[in-house]
C-alpha cells in the first residue's frame, strides 16, 4: 500500500541507491 | 597514482596510495586493493580509460548504459568529489568507506541528506520529494494519483518537520532517520565488511600485507 509508505521508503526502492549491484558478477 | 588517465594495474601503486586511502576509508590496506578490482572492472565496462563514468555506473546498476535516472545522476555527484564528470579510485573508495557496516551512522544519514537534498540549499523540500518520489514511479512503472502523491509527501513532511517550516533540515532528518532506520538499509553494505573473502577472485591479486 503505497499510501501507508512515507515518501523516503518509496524514494530508496531506487535501483540506483541499491550500490549492492556493483558487486553483482 | 589513481588520479591518472593511464590504464593501471594495482602493482603499479605504491604501497603509501593505498596505505593512505586505507587511512582515509574503513578498509584495510588489503581490502582497498581487492576494491581496485573492482573498480578496474567497472571502469573498463565501456571506455577503458580507468575512470568509472556514468554510463558505466548505469551499466553496472540497472544492466543498461543508456536512460535517465534522477538517482543514479545524485548517486554518480555525491562520488564525483572534484565535480569533473569521472569518479577515480580515490573517490570510489571514499564513498563505498561511507556505506561500511562499521561506518558511523551520523556519515551514512549525512550522505543520504545531500543526496536528497537536490537543489544542495542545505535543507530538503517537499518539490525535491515530489520530484523523486515522481522519479521512482516512474523507474518502476508504477502509477500514482496526484492526490495520492500530495497525502504521501504531506504525511512524510508532518512527521519529518518537526519545525513546520515547510522544509527538511539536516538536524530534522537526522532525527527523522533515527526513527525510521528502515529509510538507512542502503546505507550499509555488508560486502565491504570482508571484501577480499566475499570476492575470491581479488585475493589473487592482492599482494600487500596489512
Amino acid at each position: 500500500q503505497p499510501t501507508s509508505m512515507n515518501a523516503f521508503e518509496l524514494i530508496s526502492m531506487s535501483r540506483a541507491l541499491d550500490l549492492g549491484n556493483l558487486f553483482e558478477e | 597514482c589513481f588520479d591518472s588517465r593511464r590504464r593501471q594495474s594495482p602493482r603499479s601503486c605504491q604501497h603509501a596510495d593505498l596505505a593512505r586511502l586505507a587511512h582515509e576509508s574503513r578498509f584495510s590496506v588489503n581490502e582497498v586493493e581487492a576494491l581496485y578490482e573492482l573498480f578496474k572492472k567497472l571502469s573498463c565496462s565501456i571506455i577503458d580509460d580507468g575512470l568509472i563514468h556514468k554510463e558505466e555506473l548505469r551499466l553496472a546498476l540497472f544492466q543498461a548504459p543508456y536512460g535517465e535516472n534522477l538517482f543514479l545522476d545524485r548517486v554518480f555527484d555525491l562520488f564525483d568529489e572534484k565535480k569533473n564528470g569521472v569518479i577515480e579510485f580515490e573517490e570510489f573508495i571514499h564513498a563505498l568507506s561511507v556505506f561500511h557496516p562499521y561506518a558511523p551512522i551520523e556519515e551514512k544519514i549525512d550522505f543520504a541528506f545531500r543526496l536528497y537534498d537536490l537543489r544542495q540549499t542545505g535543507f530538503i523540500e517537499p518539490e525535491e520529494v515530489r520530484e523523486m518520489v515522481a522519479a521512482i514511479l516512474k523507474e518502476s512503472d508504477m502509477i500514482l494519483s496526484d492526490e495520492l502523491l500530495t497525502m504521501i509527501i504531506d504525511k512524510t513532511f508532518a512527521d519529518a518537520d518537526s519545525d513546520k517550516d515547510g522544509k527538511i533540515s539536516k538536524e530534522e532528518w537526522m532525527a527523522y532517520a533515527l526513527k525510521h532506520p528502515t529509510l538507512l538499509k542502503n546505507m550499509t553494505l555488508p560486502y565491504l565488511k570482508d571484501v577480499t573473502t566475499a570476492f575470491p577472485s581479488f585475493i589473487f591479486n592482492t599482494e600487500v600485507e596489512d
